[in-house]
C-alpha cells in the first residue's frame, strides 16, 4: 500500500501544472526513500525528472515499490480541483489501478475525493551520471523565466554564456538580436533576488528557447533556479522545492 | 528543428 499526505498540497499542483505541457503521460514511482518520475518529451530533447523525498511528506508509507502510470492532462484535471490550501493525501493499493487523491480544507469542513484510473506505460529510465559542470549559475526564477519569455519573441535559439561574474543570454531572429547579461550580485539584504555563479571553465552554449520557456512554468516552485553547463552536455535546470525535493529539466544542446 | 540532438544520446540507458 501507497499513502502520502502533503500539507502543502498547492506544490503538487505547482509540479504537475510545471510538466503536464512538456510531458503527455508518465509513470510516478513511489518507494522507500520517496515519490519520483522521470520522463521525456514525445520529441527525446528534453528529460524531466521530479524527486519528492519521503521526509518532505507529513505522513509517508510505501510497502512495496510501485509505479504509477498517469496521464498528466487527466491528473491536472484532478489537482485543479484542490484549493491552493488544502492538504492532499494519495492512496494506492499495491496492485490497484486506481490512485486516490483526497482534498482537506484547512479547517477540515470539506473533505473531498477524487480516483484516477492508472494506466500502463512503457518508459525507458535513463541513468544521469553524476557530473562536475564547467560553471553552475544561481539566478532568480522569475528573472529566468522573464528572460526566455523576452527572448523568444526575437530569436528561436538562445546562447548561454557564461563567465566568472556575468552570465549572458543572447538570441538573433528576423526583427534584430537581444542580449541580457546578469552580474554576479551576492545580495545579503535580499538573498532571493541573489545571482550567484560559479564556474571552473568558461562556458557557452545553444539551447532551444521554446523548451527553456516550458521550464519556466516550474517559477511558483522555488525563488530560485540553478543552471548548470558543461561544454556540449545537456543543460540541467534544476528547481529545489524547499524542504521536499528537486524538480530538474535536461535539455540537449543545439 | 535542425541540429537539435536528442537527449537520449547523452545517458545511459538502465
Amino acid at each position: 500500500m501507497f499513502e502520502a499526505r502533503l500539507a502543502q498540497g498547492a506544490l503538487l499542483k505547482k509540479v504537475v501544472e510545471a510538466i503536464k505541457d512538456l510531458i503527455e503521460d508518465a509513470n510516478f514511482d513511489c518507494n522507500n526513500s520517496g515519490f519520483s518520475l522521470q520522463a521525456m518529451d514525445s520529441s527525446h530533447v528534453s528529460l524531466v525528472a521530479l524527486s519528492l523525498r519521503a521526509d518532505g511528506f507529513e505522513h509517508y508509507r510505501c510497502d512495496r515499490n510501485i509505479s504509477m502510470g498517469m496521464k498528466l492532462a487527466n491528473l491536472s484535471k484532478i489537482l485543479k480541483c484542490a484549493g491552493n490550501d488544502d492538504a492532499i493525501t494519495m492512496k494506492s493499493e499495491d496492485n490497484g489501478d486506481t490512485i486516490t487523491f483526497m482534498f482537506e480544507s484547512p479547517n477540515q469542513e470539506r473533505l473531498s475525493e477524487f480516483d484516477l484510473k492508472l494506466m500502463d506505460i512503457d518508459s525507458e529510465h535513463l541513468g544521469i551520471p553524476e557530473a562536475e559542470y564547467d560553471a553552475t549559475v544561481k539566478v532568480p526564477s522569475s528573472e529566468f523565466q522573464r528572460i526566455v519569455k523576452d527572448l523568444a519573441s526575437i530569436g528561436d535559439t538562445v546562447e548561454i554564456s557564461v563567465t566568472k561574474d556575468a552570465v549572458k543570454f543572447s538570441t538573433s531572429g528576423d526583427i534584430g538580436s537581444a542580449n541580457i547579461m546578469c552580474r554576479q550580485n551576492k545580495s545579503v539584504d535580499k538573498p532571493e533576488e541573489s545571482t550567484e555563479i560559479d564556474i571552473n571553465e568558461p562556458v557557452a552554449l545553444t539551447f532551444a528557447l521554446r523548451y527553456l520557456n516550458s521550464f519556466a512554468k516550474a517559477t511558483p516552485l522555488s525563488p530560485h533556479v540553478v543552471l548548470k553547463l558543461s561544454k556540449d552536455l545537456p543543460v540541467v535546470v534544476e528547481y529545489h522545492i524547499p524542504d521536499v525535493g528537486r524538480l530538474g529539466f535536461y535539455l540537449a544542446p543545439k | 528543428a535542425a541540429g537539435q540532438k536528442s537527449i537520449m544520446g547523452f545517458f545511459t540507458k538502465k
